[in-house]
């Protein structure tokens, strides 16, 4: 458990983490495909919600983040052992797929299901 | 931007599906969007919204049953004349060379049965283009039974039987060649009869319900079997050193 862990990691103090607003979390951004350049081609949707995830990985990584072993490790080595090797990374954990209707260049329509597109939930690995 | 160096090498990293993919179905930026009107865009159109939300999230409850489906319009056509109260349309619906890596779920075309043009009013029906002493694969009745997305002048037809059998295999033809038969109804004083006024979009067009197999390919590549058979032939080269 974090709290248990965290008093035998030497220095360790809840400060160290920075604010929470500034905790490795979701962020909602939303873009339009006129923006992207593909508006051209692309008939529906007329928006695009990938999210993204941004922040800072806390010392102790607890359940909540859904971080593999080695993370946890790895910030350990980072904090107790060489600071050269880096902490691990705010990255997207769960994606969700989107629905495109497109026109081809031959003029054909084509309806598809892309996975992985839509962030909705993050981690630090 | 689409079309860029940049992005044509990364295209050559097999890793890349969705840069491929916009490679091969985008159309250039300087490139204008193609006209596509009509019933075909209305026909997709209501597709999408029975299957996505206004976001573009797919429906937990879409009967859609594929993760594609890709509209085909006939690339080109030949009219003959009217043959007594007959007249006849010959509709080709090329396939994308590498279409045959998709895993087919249903085939649909989808035609007009009834045209009403000028003086004439014209029952339809279509019918594969086979070669003398071929059997003919096509269900018998019209129509399909499924909830359509269809105004009454237009009709399904189910032709997945067909398609996979003569078309859907590495070696069939790239080209679904359908006759599109017209008769003047009855009653109706037969006629000269063109085919003015008719594109061939306005007749009929080809649905192609496809799964994306690219990812179980994919992942076949990283099956722990490969991972076997590596060490399998590893542990013989280790026996050899051995020995």
């Amino acid at each position: 458990q974090a709290g248990r862990i965290t008093s035998w990691v030497p220095g360790f103090s809840k400060e160290h983490d920075g604010p929470k607003s500034n905790q490795c979390s979701l962020h909602p951004f939303q873009v339009s495909f006129h923006q992207l350049g593909w508006d051209h081609w692309i008939i529906a949707p007329h928006v695009y919600t990938p999210n993204y995830c941004k922040g800072a990985c806390p010392r102790v990584l607890h359940y909540g983040l859904n971080s593999p072993n080695h993370a946890i490790i790895q910030n350990l080595v980072n904090e107790l052992v060489d600071q050269s090797v880096p902490q691990p990374s705010c990255v997207p954990y769960k994606y969700v797929p989107i629905s495109i209707l497109l026109v081809e260049a031959n003029g054909n329509i084509l309806y598809k299901e892309y996975e992985d597109m839509i962030a909705q939930s993050c981690t630090c690995r | 931007e689409v079309g860029q160096p940049s992005i044509a090498l990364m295209a050559d990293a097999p890793s890349l599906p969705l840069i491929q993919e916009l490679l091969e179905e985008a159309p250039g930026k300087q490139q204008r969007k193609p006209q596509v009107l009509g019933h075909p865009l209305q026909y997709m159109l209501e597709l999408y919204q029975r299957s996505a939300d206004a976001r573009g999230h797919p429906r937990e409850n879409r009967t859609i049953g594929a993760t594609m489906v890709r509209l085909v319009r006939p690339l080109s056509t030949v009219a003959r004349p009217l043959r007594g109260p007959w007249c006849i349309k010959t509709l080709d619906f090329p396939l994308r060379p590498n279409q045959v890596a998709y895993q087919l779920v249903r085939a649909i075309v989808v035609y007009r049965h009834q045209l009403h043009l000028a003086h004439f009013h014209l029952s339809c029906h279509v019918e594969p283009w086979i070669q003398k002493s071929q059997t003919n694969h096509f269900p018998s009745g019209r129509g399909s039974s499924k909830p359509s997305l269809l105004s009454k002048a237009w009709t399904e037809m189910d032709i997945t039987q067909h398609v996979r059998q003569r078309l859907w295999n590495p070696k069939g033809h790239r080209v679904l060649r359908l006759r599109f038969m017209c008769q003047q109804q009855k009653g109706s004083e037969i006629l000269e009869f063109q085919w003015h006024g008719t594109s061939s979009l306005d007749t009929a067009f080809l649905l192609l319900y496809v799964n994306d197999t690219h990812k179980s390919v994919q992942k076949a590549k990283l099956h722990p079997r490969g991972l076997e058979e590596f060490m399998g032939r590893d542990s013989s080269l280790l026996l050899r050193r051995t020995r």
